[in-house]
């Protein structure tokens, strides 16, 4: 385990006792590897290790603990720090004169649609509006989780037009609590798709943009949230798929550098299967 | 990008983390790098930076090789006649990773060669799944079978298989639902689809889809996948974004599965054959 080898490179070196400038270069190798292998983006490590060399050199030495251990912890409180576990939890943002609007994006596969039905329970009393007008059977698949979640489903008002099917989703939706849109995948190089969102994000005006990734996604993680995020405000970040066993790094590579609350994670392909974020938790699962 | 001048510990440096970048994972970047550096000494220095590039694209595109990927196998235009017919192919891998999409391709481009195909609805579990095959099977215009949502995906895969020996098929893609490797009990699911499929015809192929954009967790994808089913060939989808797939790197190394297709888009034209070269040089770019 990674204790297991920190524990083997501080007892190889001299100063044993107390984390200096020398001792703890090896350790900090060892973090870097075990990162990197969590999917974190390499610059984002560079980074992240500079603010866990000042802590850590600055630290109090605990009687009680090995260096080892100590070192440990200033990672993986760092790592919590860098989650969000200093701030309150992330919230919905939700609309004071109308229906909370949810636009759902990201690449393809990621778990939009299963996304939108598992909102949909979460916040209850809501509308799912299908705008993927090109994946064979997405319509009926958003259809088919909406009935499942006991939510209304709100279809394509023209299956060839995605910004007048939006523009006619908002009026049909005026009376709903919450108005969740699906859309299509899209690979953030693609101009015509990215454009698309581009206006479709005018047209809705949500109060949420989420950008629903897949936890196991590698070092493209943070490229994908920072041009999505260059074209449209995200507001939020969910990480799908977590019930399986990817680190999820993708989560702290975009954190730390857009600052993306991350509100929810999926855990399963079934409705209920969403949580809200936890910074701890995450942070352990990220280290491994 | 690597820049160009004399191989120094600066460029060295560039290509590591340009390996690293294209998810090939730190140590095997590193034991890359290393080994170019003792080949560059043996050569008593004064080699390019875009030499180096170049050689680490020959080492890695040789690994790709190894175990057989890029030999695009004899795909009989007219019907498979080395072996019983239907020639049957079975799509798996995680949620999402395009196998529905792929079984589409291969059935497509198969037609296109002159096949009969016949297409295999066995994700009997997720919400439109069957449709979402059953369209593309009519954009195709080839055989398809499916039964009533939450069936035994084992009976439709054998139905499937039955069908396309008594309609005279060629070629039948069985599509399967997205799972979690660590999901033990779906693998189980899935190894009883093989076994069944034994009884009348076990799989000539058995493909693992692989999203491109997948990290490090690629390797345990590939991995447990291949220990409990008889995974042939790997199916890099998504490849036309920005991610690259190092992690098959690693994979197809330690485990000599093969690379067959790469997926490069949404339509079905949009399946080629796997090119180690083309791969190799975009992960060192
Ligand atoms: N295990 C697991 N599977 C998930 C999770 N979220 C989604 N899935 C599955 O992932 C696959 C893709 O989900 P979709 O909702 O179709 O993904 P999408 O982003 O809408 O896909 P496109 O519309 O094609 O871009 C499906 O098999 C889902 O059941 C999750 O949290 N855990
Ligand atoms: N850009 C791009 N998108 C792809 C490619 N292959 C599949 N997709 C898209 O990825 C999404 C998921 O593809 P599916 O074929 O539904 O994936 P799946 O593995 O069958 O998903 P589940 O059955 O839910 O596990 C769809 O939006 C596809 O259009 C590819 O090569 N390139
Ligand atoms: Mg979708
Ligand atoms: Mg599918």
């Amino acid at each position: 385990t990674l204790t297991e080898r920190l524990n083997k490179t501080f007892r190889n070196l001299a100063g044993f006792g107390k984390l200096n400038e020398e001792n703890i270069q090896p350790a900090l190798r060892e973090i870097r590897v075990a990162l990197l292998e969590a999917d974190v983006h390499f610059r984002v490590v560079k980074s992240f290790l500079e603010n866990v060399k000042k802590r850590a050199l600055g630290s109090e030495v605990l009687e009680s603990v090995t260096p080892a251990d100590q070192f440990v912890k200033v990672v993986r409180d760092e790592l919590a720090r860098t989650l969000g576990a200093e701030e309150p939890p992330p919230e919905l943002r939700k609309n004071p004169a109308g229906p909370t609007r949810i636009l759902l994006c990201g690449l393809q596969g990621a778990g939009k649609t299963t996304a939108a039905a598992k909102l949909a329970h979460l916040l209850g009393k809501s509308a799912l509006v299908a705008l993927d007008l090109k994946r064979p059977g997405a319509v009926e698949q958003l259809r088919v989780m909406a009935e499942k979640v006991q939510a209304t489903f709100l279809p394509p008002a023209d299956p060839s037009d995605v910004r007048l099917s939006a523009r006619k989703a908002l009026e049909e939706g005026r009376a709903f609590e919450h108005l969740i849109f699906d859309t299509a995948g899209r690979l953030q190089i693609d101009e015509e798709l990215m454009e698309e969102l581009v206006e479709v994000a005018g047209i809705v005006k949500p109060d949420e943009i989420v950008l629903v990734l897949d936890a196991m996604t590698g070092q493209e993680a943070l490229n994908v949230a920072e041009t999505f995020h260059k074209r449209v405000p995200l507001t939020a970040l969910m990480l799908t798929k977590t019930d399986g066993d990817a680190r999820g790094g993708a989560a702290l590579s975009i954190r730390h550098v857009t600052g993306i609350p991350i509100k929810w994670i999926g855990t399963g392909e079934r409705p209920d299967a969403i949580e809200s974020f936890h910074p701890e938790r995450f942070a352990d699962r990220i280290l491994g | 990008a690597v820049g160009r001048g004399l191989f120094d510990d600066a460029a060295a440096e560039q290509i590591e983390e340009a390996l690293i970048e294209a998810d090939i994972g730190p140590e095997i970047a590193l034991r890359l790098v290393e080994d170019v550096r003792e080949w560059v000494r043996s050569a008593g220095g004064g080699v390019t930076a875009e030499t180096v590039r170049e050689k680490i694209e020959m080492d890695i595109a040789e690994i790709l090789r190894g175990s057989g990927s890029g030999r695009s196998e004899e795909i009989p235009p007219n019907g498979n006649h080395s072996s019983e017919q239907p020639r049957v192919t079975i799509l798996v891998g995680v949620n999402g990773s395009g196998k529905t999409t792929t079984a589409a391709k291969l059935a497509a481009q198969a037609a296109a060669r002159g096949s009969r195909v016949l297409l295999g609805a066995a994700d009997t579990f997720r919400a439109a799944a069957i449709d979402q095959l059953r369209v593309w099977a009519e954009r195709i215009g080839c055989e398809f079978v499916a039964q009533d949502q939450g069936a035994d995906p084992a009976a439709v895969a054998f139905d499937a298989v039955q069908a396309g020996k008594s309609r005279g098929c060629d070629e039948v893609f069985i599509d399967t639902a997205g799972r979690l490797h660590t999901q033990t009990n779906l693998m189980a699911e899935l190894e009883k689809v093989i076994r069944v499929l034994g009884k009348i015809k076990p799989p000539d192929h058995c493909f693992l889809t692989l999203d491109a954009t997948t990290g490090r967790n690629g390797l345990q994808q590939i991995t447990t996948f291949s220990r409990s089913l008889p995974v042939d060939g790997l199916i890099v989808t998504k490849l036309d974004g920005s991610a690259r797939a190092g992690v098959v790197v690693e994979a197809v190394e330690r485990l000599k599965i093969p690379v067959r297709y790469v997926g490069v888009g949404e339509t079905v034209e949009d399946l080629m054959p796997f090119d180690p070269e083309a791969f190799a040089r975009e992960l060192v770019r």
